[in-house]
């Protein structure tokens, strides 16, 4: 699979641009985190498309986004149990 | 459902169209 550079994004259509980033990002996210690779695409894809090319050629920026993102998703789960609990 | 948002951000997956964030009620 070729990689997805930044040409290669920009001639295709906004809405499909998250897609492909997503679909390249998923094998790369799912090795790091199987369990959570879901949900933590979907919160990296509000991320510049700029930013995302980058983690996708830096493994090193790749896995400092996830830690990132990762702590935000345990804490928004951890708030809303606490929530849920009363 | 049953009215949490725990299940929250939805799960992005290979092969089905995403929308963003912004299009999905948390």
């Amino acid at each position: 699979q070729e990689p997805l550079t930044a040409s290669i994004l920009a001639s295709a259509p906004c809405e499909e641009q998250k897609q492909m980033l997503g679909e390249r990002l998923f094998p790369l996210i799912q090795a790091i985190h199987p369990e959570l690779a879901g949900k933590i695409i979907s919160t990296v894809l509000e991320i510049d498309n700029s930013e995302l090319l980058h983690m996708l050629q830096s493994p090193e920026s790749l896995h400092s986004k996830v830690d990132e993102v990762v702590a935000v998703l345990q804490d928004h789960k951890a708030k809303e149990v606490v929530q849920t609990a009363g | 459902s049953n009215g949490s948002s725990i299940n929250w951000p939805p799960e992005f997956h290979p092969g089905v169209p995403w929308k963003g964030l912004q299009n999905i009620d948390p």
